[in-house]
């Protein structure tokens, strides 16, 4: 520990303290994409997780295309499963949201997991579907559904499925929403990973926006297609 | 596990959207490695609803596609580079940079290799200006016709813009400036450069970190 002070646990993403080597890296601003929100909310997926938000959603006000790119690894995890078949389905149309819970990854969990991921994401669904009227278009789920940590345990759904509606009323496009949202996808990670961008295209006349969020500190190896 | 979300405000047909995402991921979140493990749960997504308004971008020739692009590639590269910078352990950010070769494909697996590499992960963790291991590593990069040892050279390149310390050349060992080695070690910040050959070649860039005693710490505390 001397050497790096680099200690971490699985819990709880934000606990600790960011280091002062990395603050650099955390945003203290940002310039966000045009009806794009995020919110999160605290569920608790670790036990030992009792404050920190591990619950993180990104929405679109209006339906948006969706694209990804997912693991090669055979053992896919499954919200990777169940997100490739719905974009497939749904040729990359009409997405409006992704949900995403740190603390339990849901890979190799059988179809129990494959159950669990569908329902994060038809949670997630019902929220939009309450705003828009009742209104759905009819061709089934319309959120990427995405996890991260423990493998081979069974996620704790009824008590995410609570709280997707609270991370739904969350939901704003200010900075400090942006970086809850970061950080609640984080695992060990010892600081959110959160960048914004603005840029313009040869032809139009129009500023765009860009934002990423991402996180990863181990078994970090990515070949994803 | 690396997980990621891009959203923009472009106007991007899926079709695009897809293409767009794939070629920025090669050369980004597909071209960094902490410890070598390829997890069950890795999954970037895109998403762009087109609310800034403007022409769509449905046609892959367009100029907009282009620069759409390169905008998403150096986006996707910035938002990579941080996950190095946060690898479990880590105390370097290496940029291994391959020239050189016969192809991207052959560059990118080069890279790789050294960057999979336990053995030149801890040398770079001790500040040990080992160029034997990186060479062992590019030898054995599987698939890669283009190293030929007679004309692969090794060099650092440290990042403050001075000139680079070479260790190998064309196959033949250099004498080392061992103070200068330790200095450019010393750095957070340090890049690899491996040429395959003086031709003109094709490039490929990767980014990994070292690999000290704390990952080991880290993991061997996790429980499943």
């Amino acid at each position: 520990h001397r050497t790096v002070n680099q200690i971490r646990t699985y819990a709880a993403p934000g606990e600790g303290a960011i280091p002062a080597s990395k603050k650099k890296y955390v945003p203290t601003s940002g310039t966000y994409p045009l009806g794009f929100r995020a919110g999160s909310a605290h569920v608790g997926v670790k036990a030992s997780n009792t404050r920190f938000d591990d619950l993180a959603l990104i929405a679109s006000q209006s339906p948006c295309s969706g694209a990804a790119v997912f693991t090669t690894n055979k053992f896919q995890a499954a919200p990777v499963t169940v997100t490739r078949h719905m974009l497939k389905r749904r040729s990359g149309k009409g997405i409006r949201a992704v949900v995403v819970n740190s603390g339990c990854a849901n890979a190799v969990t059988g179809k129990g997991g494959i159950e669990d991921a569908i329902t994060m994401g038809k949670s997630t669904d019902q929220c939009f579907i309450k705003d828009d009227n009742g209104e759905d278009d009819g061709e089934g789920s319309r959120t990427i559904v995405m996890s991260t940590g423990v493998i081979g345990q069974r996620l704790p759904i009824q008590k995410i499925t609570d709280k997707i509606p609270t991370a739904y009323y969350n939901l704003s496009n200010t900075h400090d929403h942006w970086l809850s949202a970061a950080r609640a996808i984080c695992t060990t990670d010892t600081f959110p990973k959160l960048l914004s961008r603005s840029f313009t295209l040869p032809s139009s006349t129009e500023t765009y926006h860009l934002v990423g969020m991402t996180k990863g500190a181990g078994m970090i190896h990515p070949n994803m297609a | 596990t690396l997980l990621g979300i891009l959203c923009t405000d472009a106007p991007i047909a899926p079709k695009q959207l897809r293409t767009l995402l794939a070629s920025a991921v090669t050369k980004s979140f597909n071209s960094i490695s902490i410890d070598g493990d390829t997890s069950t749960n890795d999954t970037v997504a895109l998403l762009a609803n087109g609310a800034a308004g403007g022409k769509p971008i449905d046609d892959k020739y367009s100029t907009d596609y282009g620069a759409m692009r390169e905008v998403l590639t150096e986006f996707a590269i910035d938002l990579a580079k941080l996950v190095v910078r946060d690898g479990e352990g880590a105390t370097k950010f290496v940029t291994i940079r391959v020239t050189g070769a016969a192809s991207y494909d052959d560059a990118k697996r080069v890279a790789s290799t050294i960057a999979r590499s336990p053995l030149v992960k801890t040398a770079l963790y001790g500040k040990d200006a080992n160029w034997g291991r990186i060479l062992c590593a590019t030898g054995y990069a599987e698939g890669v016709s283009s190293v030929i040892p007679e004309q692969t050279s090794v060099s650092f390149v440290p990042t403050d813009g001075s000139e680079e310390l070479k260790l190998l050349v064309k196959g033949e060992p250099e004498a080392v400036d061992e103070e200068r080695a330790a200095k450019i070690l010393e750095s957070e910040d340090l890049e690899i450069l491996v040429r395959l050959s003086e031709k003109e070649g094709e490039e490929a860039v990767y980014w990994t970190c070292d690999f000290s005693h704390e990952y080991v710490t880290i993991n061997g505390d996790y429980r499943t």
